[in-house]
């Protein structure tokens, strides 16, 4: 509008100048050109998503099967400057927007990526910048938390992308078809994934029932600290038992991370590294997307036994606040050339309690940027 | 953004135990959406 205005102050006095009228005539075109070719370029991207939302949709209730495919545009997407693109994404929806202007930009944002406004917390003229609407809360009681005392609930609004049984050696989880990544380089080298060594499977097998009793009944933590992990991940396998899910959460869902159970948390495992795009296309062409991405670990103990939770982040959901420890600040400028570096981690204390979360208490949340 | 739980869940005794069992199943199917704190297995207390 500023460039509008300027081009409507321009247009009299190109008029009196007389000899120009038509060349600034063409500038004040240009301006609204570039702005309806924009809003249709972006329209036609948006279009094009939703096409392609919809073609996955159909394929995956027809049963198709992705396939890994790396392709041209990820190799890219490895050149960019990812984390300093994310940190400005976050410092521009961070701008304290116009009152006025509020309820037009949240609508447009609910209409593009489907959110429910009905369902936040505050009117919309309340959430001062696209960043705090993202991260709004919801009304009182329009989550109600599963009763039965013998379920885990979902922490998160999402999609189920996976789940399962983690089994044989390495407890690979499936990426798509072709691709899988082990649990324990999601969650850590050092996790207390409770593994046992290949050469003990074998045995583990005749007395399962044994080892499994056994581990539950002994004080995890006392396990996991008086041996330390000098076991070989790629061989050694999970104990029966161990489960996985993983859940994708779409821009425009609800994005506060609750308890899944009543759990103690005991550590927590920050990883720095790249923050590639989250969404199914970059699922099937990004290897090992999950373990390249900045994430934070928590892991725990709970009736059954081992719990970890892995809150991963994307390129426009970069940061994760963790209400248990405010103090943690996640997508940091990078410090450092190399992205490999080792998580930084944090034992809750008092040790061996950590900190006590119940079922449906917020834990975390993805902000933007 | 993506979650990702790994945990230990009750595990159904086979034959080895011949008394009841207690198992974790998912009650979720691939491509569902889920909302915070409906259930994403169950087991039976045995």
């Amino acid at each position: 509008t500023t460039l509008l205005r300027k081009g409507q102050r321009a247009q009299p006095r190109a008029s009196a100048a007389g000899s120009n009228g038509s060349s600034s005539q063409g500038n004040s075109f240009l301006v609204p050109g570039a702005t309806v070719a924009t809003i249709l370029m972006l329209g036609a991207l948006h279009a094009r998503r939703l096409y392609d939302d919809k073609k996955i949709e159909e394929a995956r209730t027809k049963g198709v099967e992705f396939e890994f495919h790396p392709d041209v545009k990820a190799r890219f997407l490895r050149l960019l400057p990812l984390r300093s693109i994310s940190r400005f994404w976050g410092s521009m929806t961070g701008m304290e927007l116009p009152v006025w202007l509020r309820p037009h930009v949240y609508k447009a944002w609910a209409r593009a990526f489907h959110s429910n406004l009905e369902e936040a917390q505050l009117p919309l003229e309340e959430y001062a910048s696209l960043r705090d609407f993202f991260v709004r809360r919801l009304k009182e009681g329009l989550r109600p938390i599963e009763s039965d005392s013998c379920c885990l609930v979902s922490p998160v609004d999402g999609t189920v992308m996976r789940f399962g049984e983690l089994r044989g050696p390495g407890a690979m989880i499936e990426q798509v078809k072709g691709c899988s990544y082990s649990a324990s380089s999601l969650l850590g080298a050092n996790s207390f994934l409770p593994m046992i060594a290949a050469g003990e499977a074998n045995e583990e097998r005749g007395g399962e029932e044994n080892t499994v009793t056994d581990a539950t009944q002994k004080s995890w933590w006392r396990i996991s600290f008086a041996s330390p992990k000098v076991r070989d991940t790629e061989s050694s396998r999970p104990l029966k038992g161990l489960f996985y899910c993983v859940i994708y959460l779409k821009p425009g869902d609800y994005h506060r991370i609750h308890s899944p159970v009543d759990w103690s948390v005991l550590l927590r495992r920050h990883f720095t590294g790249h923050l590639f795009p989250m969404n199914e296309r970059a699922t099937r062409t990004i290897r090992n997307l999950y373990v390249e991405n900045e994430r934070v670990v928590l892991e725990g103990q709970w009736q059954e036994g081992y719990m970890a939770m892995a809150a991963i982040g994307a390129t426009n959901i970069g940061s994760i606040e963790l209400f248990i420890e405010p103090t943690l600040r996640t997508n940091n400028p990078q410090k450092k050339l190399l992205q490999s570096e080792p998580p930084e981690e944090r034992v809750y204390e008092p040790e061996g309690t950590g900190v006590l979360l119940k079922k449906g208490d917020e834990i975390a949340a993805f902000n933007m940027g | 953004s993506t979650v990702v739980l790994v945990f230990q869940a009750p595990i159904s005794e086979s034959s080895a135990h011949q008394g009841s069992s207690s198992e974790f199943r998912f009650c979720i199917k691939r491509g569902d959406r889920i909302r915070m704190g409906e259930a994403l297995g169950r087991w039976k207390d045995s």
